[in-house]
């Protein structure tokens, strides 16, 4: 089941920025976008989940840290038009993957893997996943022991 | 710019499940995972974004809508070990996704997408990327018209 896994990736490049409380209609995640198009911001990850609220939603951007003034400049700028919130970010990230193409649908990887970090004492601040990856979003101090515990949760060389 | 876009993939076959407000510390995902593959859950996406309330978070899960209810009742089996406030299911969505090696951080791709939803009157109700893949959940009566629309704004053909 193991043998599909290709490789670990860690990039601590990264910075987290999420508008909050947005309004969940059409065409609201058109005009936050167009914004930070316009702003030449070269955004890293996208992620809008489930919502308690109904009509309302919170998107998450993961950006490079050297954008992260102009996002939360930017995404302030909008704030009030679009009736948000806030926007709130987070600089401490780092973001480690487990990377190849037997990922998809394997519960017990991701089991493995969560399972190893919460016995490591290292907190998951976000998770994002897709066929080919399955990403851990932690602290930055948290970086290289989650990295290590990726590598050897598959026997791989570091 | 647009050259790099390979494809559109839909999947009417998923369904959402949340599991709201659980405690935001290590080991918490590891159970939450683990009580899935124990009960041989495949799981298409696992999404945990940023939560504004310090200490709890949600994670959100697709799966097949053939797993649909073991997922509930897996999830509320543990909620209370957990501490967790509830589990929320969503079976109404469709993914629609945007597939391209050139996807990666282009933001005026994603600003496309998004405002050619929001001109047709189509709600985004989750939104996630990789490298790869630029995915919305759409409600399922949303998919088709969604999928054109992808289609559409980048000269593909149906
Ligand atoms: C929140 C935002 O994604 C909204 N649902 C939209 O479709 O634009
Ligand atoms: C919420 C959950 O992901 C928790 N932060 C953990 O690390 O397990």
């Amino acid at each position: 089941i193991y043998r599909s896994i290709s490789g670990v990736a860690v990039d601590k490049d990264q910075s987290c920025v999420t508008i909050m409380n947005v309004p969940d209609k059409p065409g609201i995640a058109g005009r936050i976008m167009q914004a930070l198009a316009e702003n030449n911001i070269v955004i890293d990850m996208i992620m809008q989940a489930f919502h308690p609220t109904a009509g309302h939603n919170n998107i998450t951007f993961t950006v490079h840290v050297s954008d992260l003034d102009q996002t939360i400049k930017t995404l302030e700028s909008i704030k009030d038009d679009l009736d948000a919130s806030s926007v709130i970010s987070d600089p401490d990230i780092a973001k480690v993957s487990l990377i190849g193409a037997g990922l998809a649908g394997q519960s017990g990887i991701a089991a493995t893997i969560f399972n190893s970090f919460g016995a490591a004492g290292i907190n998951i601040k976000m998770i994002a996943t897709s066929e080919m990856k399955l990403t851990c979003v932690v602290s930055a101090a948290d970086a290289d022991r989650a990295s290590k515990i990726m590598h050897s949760s598959f026997g791989e060389e570091e």
